[in-house]
This record gives structure tokens, C-alpha cells and sequence, in this order.
């Protein structure tokens, strides 16, 4: 699930 | 979660882990650019403001942790560690690195994917990233062959995020509407600032011979 502003990346 | 992007991770976290390894295992920090750490440093904490907002798994909470307490850990240790900071090469590591920092800064507030506080610093981390190498480089050039640590160092750096590369090509090609040109753009740069680097590295692994950078 991708977070709330998009970045799901480290 | 892709191959790639695990392959990327894991690569960054063996980075940062034969850092700590060479500077605690040998209680010195010789051709390791402080500026670069700093550098790295910053990265992280404005990259990860989200992290008290934001769960997206325990994998990446996790990894935001680990990597914002190792650079850190490595600063500190850099700067007050009464052993490992007599070995810094304070004079060699002159690096104008608020030149990439006001750049990166500036940057962002004109690039950026939405004008809020959280997404003006996330974009400044990802410029920051791309650059904050170069004082390292300069650091390894100037010190001339190093010591096979801080090369593998540097080495896993550029490799991580020729593996992120990979994974934005992959997400591209199988989700319709992902677009992160802020990220893909700034990791070509990083990527391509290692280049020279991965070139003088595999040379002197072809030829088994220490590494050495033209001056």
C-alpha cells in the first residue's frame, strides 16, 4: 500500500 | 516491493554496514569523508519526516530507522569518538558542501511534486542524495589508492541505486500510473557520478591491483 504522500520507497 | 528495489535496499544496508564495520573493526575512519556522512545524514532525516505519519510496512519503518541511527552513529563517531576522529582527514575533507546544500535547497522549492513542507524536503533529499557523494570522491582522488574498505564503501553506494534505476524501470512497465521523474532523474545523476568511479574499481579488480584514481 502506497503511503498517504505517494512515497512508499526508502 | 521488486526484486529490484529489495536488491537495492539490501545493497544500501551493506553499504552503510562496511562502513560501520571498517570504522568500528579498525577504530578509523582514513579516506571516509565526513562531509559525505553529514551529508548523508541530512538526506535521511528530511527524506524520512513521514516516518511517525506515514506505516506503509514494518520493512520500511524498520529500514528508515536503521538507516537514519547508522548515519548518525557514523557522524557522531566521526566527530567525537576520541580514537576514530585523530585518523579523519580534516585536511584533505575541504569540500564545499553548503554549495550543494544551498543547490539542492534551492532546487526544491522549485521543483518539487507538491509546494507542502513534507514534499519540499523530500525533494530536497533526493537532490542532496544525488550529490552528496562528490565530497567522498574528491576525498578518495585525493588520497589516491584506497584502502579496499571505503572502495567497497562507494562501490555498494553506486550499485544500490542502479539497482533503484532498475526498479523504476520495472514499476514503469507494470504500474500504469507510476511516474517519479524527481527520483528517476536525480538517481541517473547519482548513478552517472559513480560512474568514472565503478570504471577505475573494476580495473583495478581486473587487474588485482589496488585502486588507484587519476589525481
Amino acid at each position: 500500500s502506497s503511503s498517504i504522500n505517494g512515497h512508499d520507497e526508502l | 516491493m521488486n526484486i529490484f528495489r529489495l536488491a537495492g535496499d539490501m545493497t544500501h544496508l551493506i553499504s552503510v554496514l562496511v562502513l560501520l564495520l571498517k570504522i568500528y573493526a579498525t577504530k578509523s575512519c582514513s579516506g571516509i569523508s565526513l562531509k559525505t556522512q553529514e551529508l548523508y545524514a541530512i538526506v535521511f532525516v528530511t527524506r524520512y519526516l513521514d516516518l511517525f505519519t506515514d506505516f506503509i510496512s514494518l520493512y520500511n519503518t524498520v529500514m528508515k530507522l536503521v538507516f537514519i541511527g547508522s548515519s548518525l552513529a557514523i557522524v557522531w563517531c566521526m566527530r567525537y569518538h576520541r580514537v576514530v576522529r585523530r585518523s579523519y582527514d580534516r585536511e584533505l575533507d575541504t569540500f564545499r558542501y553548503w554549495i550543494l546544500l544551498g543547490v539542492s535547497f534551492i532546487l526544491a522549492l522549485v521543483l518539487h511534486e507538491k509546494f507542502t513542507l513534507q514534499e519540499v524536503f523530500w525533494a530536497f533529499s533526493i537532490y542532496l542524495e544525488a550529490v552528496a557523494i562528490l565530497p567522498q570522491l574528491v576525498l578518495l582522488q585525493r588520497s589516491g589508492n584506497v584502502d579496499n574498505l571505503a572502495g567497497q564503501y562507494v562501490f555498494f553506494l553506486g550499485a544500490y541505486r542502479a539497482f533503484y534505476i532498475l526498479n523504476w524501470i520495472y514499476r514503469y512497465l507494470t504500474e500504469q500510473r507510476f511516474t517519479r521523474w524527481i527520483s528517476c532523474v536525480s538517481g541517473l545523476v547519482q548513478t552517472a557520478l559513480y560512474a568514472d568511479f565503478f570504471y577505475y574499481y573494476f580495473i583495478s579488480w581486473k587487474n588485482n591491483a589496488k585502486l588507484q584514481l587519476p589525481a
